[in-house]
């Protein structure tokens, strides 16, 4: 189906990054709102990281270009961490 | 490149492999020929070579399976995670795992089974993933790849070089894997004179340093690995005093002389290392020779000669009363202790070349054994 075209695709967008970085980059999975953290400098930090990674631009953000790499298939070994 | 942490690798050049089943997506000697190829790639970069087992316990087993597979990482169906594998060692370790629900092809028309096998057999050789997008370690799956041209980045041939070498036909190294200045671990571990600086349990493994070094056991596989202390906490000191874990904080405390470090898995703490007199420990006491912490109790001993102190983990203070004598609360723990951990309602304590399984309940020596007897000598 279309991506980011409704507002409630955001809300998938962000459970997307929060597993994305959650099972890749070694983000706590402490069940707390990650919507609203999602400004955090953490968290900020966290993006940065995998977009530093996958060799994306480093907004902190969850733009297009870094939703579009998280679609893509991919190996489930993490990207960092042990 | 990156490895896996503490850079675990095979610490031989054969290596053997079986494909334990297959994917109804392709003719088997389809899913054969894509995986011999795909360890080829490695093959003409190192002095490995590679043969393969029909049956049996290989290094490298290899399989295809959904959902739920019996490793507690469930593949999650079509898409996105295409496949997994665990480094180098024993057991599952250095096994490659292939998600059926992907529709595997011999071209690109869908997942191609050789470039999924050739970056997952690099983790089963023991590469992490690397940030080089042009790297075959790269973690992203690229379906424009051109087959004709698939062949390993500089990034790749440094990275599993760096653990196994170049192939034997260069002249400039030798044949064998480098091998560190440590002494050869198999001869050491089962020696029976042997002793450690410090032993601690970690997540459920068994961690025994000495020197520079630790074997690192898990009671899934009979034999533990050995490594550098260095490679999975640099600024860890060798040569350690004491090492202990308190479990409801994920933590393993690490000492030497006056000073004492902080590691959750393998991320050491900020702040540290902190004065071992900050424990509440007086100034007369300059190191300690072993420690070990009670989960049940949330006590931990500090053990110095022949007098141990109590510290008590809710409070976060020493215990008043103490220091007191080992032996009359540790009756048959008389000689100075090395090391220390307590596991499966045991403490065990480490002295020389023997080892005492103590029951606290009971105060009393259960057994007396020799220190390496979790290495299955």
């Amino acid at each position: 189906y279309p991506l980011h075209s409704r507002a409630g695709d955001e809300d998938s967008g962000m459970e997307l990054l929060q597993k994305y970085l959650e099972n890749y980059y070694g983000l706590a999975k402490d069940g707390k709102q990650f919507i609203r953290k999602k400004t955090s400098s953490p968290v900020v930090k966290k993006i940065q990281e995998m977009q530093k990674f996958l060799g994306l631009e480093m907004t902190g953000k969850l733009d297009s270009s870094t939703m579009d790499v998280m679609l893509k298939p991919r190996c489930g070994v993490p990207d960092v961490g042990g | 490149f990156t490895t896996f942490p503490g850079s675990p690798k095979w610490r031989k050049n054969h290596i053997t492999y079986r494909i334990v089943n297959y994917t109804p997506d392709l003719p088997k000697e389809s899913v054969d020929s894509a995986i011999e190829k795909a360890l080829k790639v490695w093959e003409e970069v190192t002095p490995l070579n590679f043969s393969r087992l029909s049956e049996g316990e290989a290094d490298i087993m290899i399989s295809f399976a959904v959902g739920e597979h019996g490793d507690f990482v469930p593949f999650d169906g079509p898409g996105t995670v295409l496949a997994h594998a665990y480094a180098p060692g024993l057991g599952i370790n250095g096994d490659a795992h292939f998600d059926d629900d992907e529709q595997w092809t011999e071209d690109t028309t869908g997942t191609n089974l050789f470039l999924v096998a050739a970056h997952e057999l690099g983790h089963s050789l023991g590469l992490f993933h690397s940030a080089n997008t042009e790297a075959l370690m790269y973690p992203v799956y690229k379906s424009s790849t051109d087959l004709a041209r698939v062949r390993l980045s500089q990034d790749d041939v440094e990275g599993i070089q760096f653990l196994y070498g170049p192939p034997p036909a260069s002249p400039e190294v030798p044949v064998v894997p480098t091998t560190s200045s440590s002494p050869e671990p198999e001869s050491l571990m089962c020696s029976p004179a042997l002793s450690f600086d410090a032993v601690t349990t970690l997540r459920g493994e068994f961690l025994f340093f000495k020197d520079r070094h630790f074997w690192r056991k898990s009671l899934r596989s009979p034999e533990p690995g050995f490594y550098l202390i260095s490679s999975f906490w640099p600024s860890l000191p060798s040569s350690m005093d004491a090492a202990y874990e308190v479990t409801n904080r994920d933590t393993v405390f690490i000492f030497k002389g006056n000073q004492f470090w902080a590691v959750r898995g393998h991320e050491e703490q900020v702040g540290y290392p902190k004065s071992i007199h900050t424990l509440g420990l007086p100034e007369t006491v300059g190191k300690i020779d072993a420690a070990v912490s009670d989960k049940v109790k949330k006590k931990t001993y500090f053990f110095v000669e022949d007098k141990y102190w109590r510290f008590d983990e809710k409070k976060q203070s020493m215990e008043p009363g103490f220091p007191r004598k080992i032996a009359e609360d540790f009756p048959g723990v008389d000689s100075k202790v090395d090391a220390a951990f307590a596991a499966f309602g045991f403490f065990y304590f480490f002295s020389g070349s023997s080892q005492l399984e103590f029951d606290p309940n009971a105060k009393k020596v259960t057994h007396v054994l020799k220190s390496n007897t979790w290495f299955n000598c």
